[in-house]
């Protein structure tokens, strides 16, 4: 059975694709055969990302690891079974597709409230959550008091995370391993990384979800979207001087990978 | 007649909520009447930026200067003319109801394609887009080639504002004045922002946008969410010590409140 990856947060710019294409790169350069699922099906930031990064190859007659890119393949209405939502057959045709070939399928949300997405995370084993180090990003996991920052209750993105821990535990099936990455982090020490990080640890509790190390703000984890490439990929296009930067950038997608602990990846 | 400023841009976290909330505390702190309307009903990020504001002036008996917001009314079912859409008299009631009493009218959209951003996108006598300084978010506005960045044709956003204009000359209503804002800059000169500016020169003149200066990656523009307070009120709140940030942050929102070109509004 692939082990389904769900990169998902409801609020915009959290980081999903960026993070989609850094596993997914990372499990592909490491061996393991990975899928990935585009649901932002307007912006289709991850699947440009990859179609980047297969141009790119071709033009530089490179062979550098790709994840295999699957789209939702067309269903005609009449193949629908009765009242059955024709993006729920869409999206599980796309995942038993990936399935025999895979070890892990990796599936990229779209930042807005949409059926696949809520489908999407209830078929996650592991469910990652991009956050920036921000609390208008916080809020839409919690709603906090303005000035002790205690949690008042949950908001709308963890709700939806709970509906489909709900489906998921009448399905009988293993619950999600919610992973929530700092994302975009500020690089010097402040007051408000210090009360983030204070009040993600009590909501982790709150919510059964525990915190990865992500990535802090860096250039790199940007500019190289035009060509389809990560940071893990410029020694084979010939990269030899690696800044600072660079270097800490590698360690930081290496700590987010052991901290998956996802099945059968070692760094 | 108000004039209307719709902070738009389809890509998810450019800042749209951040810096909507900037230009109308900037606006009403300058003494103009500003009417706002939040049309992202899931987040509602920028309802709680001022929910918070109102919540702290109370704790603390603080009379600040804060835009009038404005729900979207309901509206029965019965009402509607034959093949009218709910939220199209929604959004026009809200903004009928602002303008006998506002001189401007600020209106935030979602991270997602929505009938009413699409609708304000058309009331907009200003459009304001805060872009990221990446690729990512680039690649909304615009296809490029991913080694020359050459413009290669228009992408889903642009399409979006070009279909609002459209309505607008078809209403003949005055054309949009779409104003760009570089947001989340980095902080330092790099390869990446140049390669960004050089392109949005481009796109400017194949669009029809202008580019404003913008907002440097800075916490103070996010982490005075919780009290529902901006930088420029600090003072107000009894701050005396500005650091070097906060200083330069000032003038990026007093350079933008002066690019913005806003009839009657003088820094
Ligand atoms: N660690 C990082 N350092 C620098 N820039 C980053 C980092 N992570 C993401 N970005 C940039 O932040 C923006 C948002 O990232 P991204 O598009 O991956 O988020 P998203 O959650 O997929 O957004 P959406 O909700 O629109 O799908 C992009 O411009 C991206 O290049
Ligand atoms: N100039 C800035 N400096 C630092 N942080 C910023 C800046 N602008 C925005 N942010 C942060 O970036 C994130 C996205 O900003 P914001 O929510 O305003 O974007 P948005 O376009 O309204 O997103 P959505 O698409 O979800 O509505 C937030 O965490 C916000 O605090
Ligand atoms: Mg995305
Ligand atoms: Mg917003």
């Amino acid at each position: 059975m692939a082990h389904i990856i769900v990169v998902g947060n409801e609020k915009g710019g959290a980081g999903k694709s960026t993070v989609s294409m850094h596993v997914a790169t990372a499990l592909a350069r490491l061996k393991h055969r990975v899928g990935v699922i585009d649901l932002d099906l307007r912006q289709k930031t991850l699947t440009r990302y990859l179609e980047n990064r297969l141009l790119y190859m071709q033009k530089h007659a490179l062979d550098l690891p790709v994840p295999e890119f699957r789209d939702l393949p067309d269903v005609e209405k009449r193949e629908l079974a009765a009242g059955e939502n024709i993006y729920d057959r869409r999206l599980s045709m796309a995942v038993s597709g990936l399935e025999p070939i895979c070890d892990f399928i990796l599936i990229d949300c779209p930042g807005s409230h949409t059926r696949l997405s809520q489908v999407a995370h209830s078929l996650a084993d592991t469910l990652i959550t991009p956050l920036n180090d921000s609390f208008l990003d916080f809020d839409l996991l919690a709603q906090t008091d303005g000035e002790t920052h205690e949690i008042l209750g949950p908001s709308v993105y963890s709700e939806m995370v709970w509906s489909a821990r709900q489906l998921r535990a009448q399905a009988g099936l293993t619950p999600i391993d919610w992973v929530v990455v700092r994302n975009r982090v500020g690089p010097q020490r402040m007051v408000n990384k210090e009360l983030m990080i204070a009040s993600l640890n009590k909501l982790a509790r709150r919510l059964g979800f525990r915190i990865a190390p992500g990535f802090t703000e860096r250039v790199t984890f940007r500019e190289l979207f035009p060509r389809g490439l990560t940071l893990l990929d410029l020694r084979d296009i010939g990269v030899k001087q690696f800044n600072i930067s660079m270097v800490a950038a590698r360690q930081e997608l290496r700590d987010l990978m052991t901290e998956l602990k996802l099945p059968g990846v070692s760094i």
